[in-house]
């Protein structure tokens, strides 16, 4: 993985290699572990980074569940890497590792990431069908129970935003669903989109205030602060719901509600004005500054255990 | 393989609430087949909607009949697709071992 050009967009079965080599390089460290199938039967990957023990507590990081966000991914792959190679130099991250396991989901939708790679690059859903309708796919950040089919989502199929026919009909959420509770001891969940370079907290589906609102408030202040100083980039921070529009079913309400205090999304860098075809000279910085805003939610979980 | 050719992202900046709510009901006239990048989200925050070529001239149009400013984000989205690709192609040396 030293030869592996971090700079460029790759495809999903370069990424899947690239997992595939950083395991095998790093043994002691990593393994891959199979959450799921997606609609088409890809597998679902996730890397777990691991010093030993059972059941330690752990941080959960996804990229790419909209797949058209292709510096999700490519970032994704980029911290997979960045954690083998600092999890003994790096002093912060040694000592989250010390204490917690890392989960990292880098294409978090296959199916629609491989469908933008061939046939349609503006593809942002899952590729599930559904009956009395031409159109396919759902949101997978409007699949979860989480203010299922309110509004902020959408009950058309032909939608972007489509909710899907309930909550967790789409694999490639129920797969994550089903690890979060089977593993039970989750602390933090970062699930990771572009491109409007925002860091967000729960609610999306409700103006009222999660209790921990104050303390997310302040822990995304210090990440952004963080992510700034590398390069400068602005990024706002707040709620979901105060800070963009309404959103029902997404996933860090879900997981917040399942008790994950630390559940954050964020919304990456787009200085360029490219949209979900930022230029691929952009892919390291993107993924450097975000690094610098994870290190500190994960610091910060391991320091402040509920 | 969808291609984008003539495809623009136009960048609108709802200055006051009519502004805002008429590009909030452009999210429902589904003819127009416009794919929002950037959704509604308040007056004085960008809107980025990606455009097929046939909605262009209406959308343009529409827009401009209101009143409501708006720039031109992407000339060309199929450009940049291509881009993309050639860049991918290109440094596609990396190998995964068998």
């Amino acid at each position: 993985t030293n030869t592996f050009n971090y700079a460029t967009y790759h495809s999903l079965d370069e990424i899947y290699a690239f997992m595939d080599l950083l395991v095998a390089e790093n043994s002691h460290l990593v393994s891959k572990i199979e959450i799921g199938r997606s609609t088409e039967n890809r597998p679902i990957y996730v890397l777990k980074f691991s010093k030993g023990g059972t059941n330690r507590p752990a941080i959960w990081i996804d990229t790419g569940i909209h797949s058209r966000e292709w510096v999700t991914q490519a970032s994704g792959v980029w911290f997979a890497k960045k954690i083998v190679q600092d999890h003994e130099n790096d002093e912060g991250l040694a000592s989250v590792l010390d204490k917690m396991d890392i989960f990292l989901e880098i294409v978090t939708n296959p199916d629609g990431f491989a469908f933008t790679q061939t046939k349609n690059r503006m593809w942002r859903k899952t590729r599930s069908k559904h009956s009395n309708s031409i159109c396919v796919g759902v949101d997978p950040n409007r699949n979860w129970d989480a203010g299922f089919g309110g509004s902020g989502a959408s009950g058309n199929p032909c939608s972007e935003t489509y909710h899907g026919p309930y909550a967790n009909s789409e694999p490639e959420v129920k797969a994550i669903v089903d690890f979060v509770k089977s593993h039970g001891n989750i602390k933090a969940f970062i699930s990771i989109h572009s491109y409007s370079q925002l860091l967000l907290y729960p609610y999306g589906y409700t103006t009222t205030p999660v209790p921990d609102q104050k303390e997310l408030h302040e822990i995304s202040k210090k990440a952004v602060a963080a992510l700034s100083s590398l390069y400068g980039t602005k990024y706002k921070y707040g709620s979901i719901i105060t800070t963009i529009y309404k959103a029902s079913g997404g996933t860090i309400d879900w997981t917040y509600e399942q008790g994950i205090k630390y559940s954050f999304t964020f919304e990456l860098r787009d200085t360029g004005r490219y949209g979900f075809l930022l230029p691929a000279k952009e892919i390291v910085p993107t993924a450097q500054e975000t690094w610098l805003a994870l290190m500190v939610i994960m610091q910060y979980t391991v320091e402040h255990p509920y | 393989t969808e291609t984008f050719v003539g495809h623009q992202v136009l960048r609108i900046v709802p200055t006051n609430d009519e502004d805002l709510q008429k590009v909030q009901e452009l999210q429902d006239l589904e003819e127009l087949q416009l794919d929002f990048w950037l959704a509604p989200r308040g007056v004085g925050h960008p809107v980025d909607v990606r455009v097929p070529f046939p909605s262009l001239q209406p959308l343009k149009a529409h827009l401009e009949s209101n009143g409501i400013s708006y720039s031109i984000m992407i000339e060309d989205v199929q450009a940049l697709v291509d881009d993309e690709q050639m860049e991918m192609l290109r440094e596609r040396r990396w190998l995964p071992l068998s």
